[in-house]
């Protein structure tokens, strides 16, 4: 309270109104669903499995102050400040993959060997703000 | 982009290419570090997909010598066994390995054949190429890989001795090498069994170690029809003919692209909620038991 002859600030008229700002945004940060075959990228002659590969994916906006719902640290709801208050050309607070799965190919090697790999981080399964 | 300072996570920016892959002409930022030779197997076609803006035709130019089927229809089987419909490793205590990988001899060289008498079936010389193995890439077994054509009915159990040897391969004279050292298996083949595995572990360890590229060696196996263990006499050879074996390598990648398990095993008992942190140091895989540090002490209090 720098100035505290200011009068303090009215409460909102209309609550439900000064609280839907703080709700989720309606298409809020989630993984979405996203299934791929690798014979759309013409690979089926040499990755032999899996034919189906479901990479998935983050989507959605971030709200401004729920930090804790996607264990987001604090300096997210920082970010989102500065974005608001200070600087615009700082970008918002994004909606990424917190934690992934592995994918285990097999494929055809250059030689004609055959190899059979685990791959780690090729799945994404949880999102998160950032 | 390293102009903004630290990179997000420590992992080198640059990716694994293969040295032969057409997409070295890459953004300098993604040109792989100095000592990167091979490419992993997923990786090159994939940054050739990000390069190639516009174009469909994302066939990887590679060239790709077709695989024995036999050996093709082996891997399918180790990846149902590993992995499930979706691509997913399974758990397995077993499962050690996060990459297998299938060599098919280059080239044999016949052995004349000793006295059938003596039931003496096949031997072969073989030379194996391991140029695709990489740095990274630690073995934890080897077999040799027979297949047996089960189409023709054999009325009793089969079996073999196989005698090994590996010498160092003199380039200057093509001719087969002679044997060098040598070791006995004896296995028991039962009639059904498609696949029979000669572990050549301790064999073929030394030879790997020293990231020896190509791997030339003596098979001599002999099988005989009869069954030692209920002492039948082993009677005249079994007339099978073999198909030259292939050599499988149970590796583990210590490389960030690949999986390994037993660090997401540890991470996921400690702190199941918290995304794991990109760049955290790979975990040892004996765990850091008895370490009982200060530190510990602390992060243990701040656990609780």
């Amino acid at each position: 309270d720098e100035n505290p002859k200011e009068a303090p600030a009215a409460p909102p008229s209309n609550l439900s109104e000064y609280f839907k700002q703080f709700l989720f945004p309606q298409n809020e940060c989630e993984l979405h669903n996203f299934r791929l075959s690798f014979s759309q990228l013409k690979w089926e002659k040499w990755i032999i499995a899996p034919h189906r590969y479901s990479p998935q994916y983050c989507k959605g906006d971030c709200p401004r102050a729920g930090g804790h719902r996607y264990g987001s640290p604090v300096h997210t709801m920082v970010q989102n400040i500065i974005y608001e208050k200070l600087d615009p050309s700082v970008p918002k607070p994004s909606c990424v993959p917190a934690e992934y799965s592995p994918l285990s190919v097999l494929t055809i090697e250059p030689d004609g060997s055959i190899v059979y790999k685990e791959y780690e981080d090729m799945i994404a399964t949880k999102c998160t703000c950032r | 982009p390293r102009s903004r300072g630290r990179v997000a996570s420590d992992k080198p920016s640059g990716l694994v290419v293969a040295a032969e892959d057409p997409v070295s002409e890459l953004n300098p930022l993604l040109r792989p570090p100095k000592g990167a030779r091979r490419g992993y197997a997923l990786l090159p076609p994939l940054l050739k997909v990000l390069s190639d803006r516009g174009h469909q035709n994302w066939e990887s130019e590679v060239p790709r010598l077709q695989p024995d089927s036999r050996a093709l229809r082996y891997m399918k089987r180790l990846y149902k066994m590993s992995a499930t419909k979706e691509g997913i490793p399974k758990a397995s205590k077993s499962h050690l390995y996060n990459t297998v990988r299938l060599f098919t001899p280059c080239s044999e060289c016949k052995h004349r054949h000793s006295d059938l008498a003596k039931g003496d079936v096949h031997s072969v010389d073989l030379l194996f190429n391991l140029d695709r193995v990489t740095a990274l890439e630690h073995l934890l077994k080897s077999v040799l890989l027979y297949s047996f054509d089960t189409s023709v009915p054999i009325s009793s159990p089969i079996t073999c001795m196989c005698h090994l040897s590996v010498k160092e391969h003199d380039f200057s004279s093509q001719v087969c090498p002679s044997v060098a050292h040598s070791v006995a298996f004896s296995l028991h083949v039962e009639v059904k069994r498609k696949w029979v595995e000669i572990d050549v572990t301790s064999f073929l360890q030394p030879l790997i170690a020293t990231n020896r590229r190509n791997i030339h060696m003596a098979v001599n196996v002999t099988c005989l029809m009869g069954d030692p263990q209920h002492n039948t006499r082993l009677e005249n050879p079994t007339g099978m003919a073999l198909v030259p074996p292939s050599l499988l390598l149970y590796l583990n990648d210590t490389s960030e692209q690949a999986y390994h398990r037993w660090n997401s095993l540890r991470h996921s008992r400690t702190n199941p909620e918290r995304p794991r942190q990109r760049n955290m140091p790979l975990v040892d895989p004996m765990g850091d038991r008895g370490k009982e540090n200060s530190q510990g002490k602390r992060a243990s209090r701040w656990r609780r």
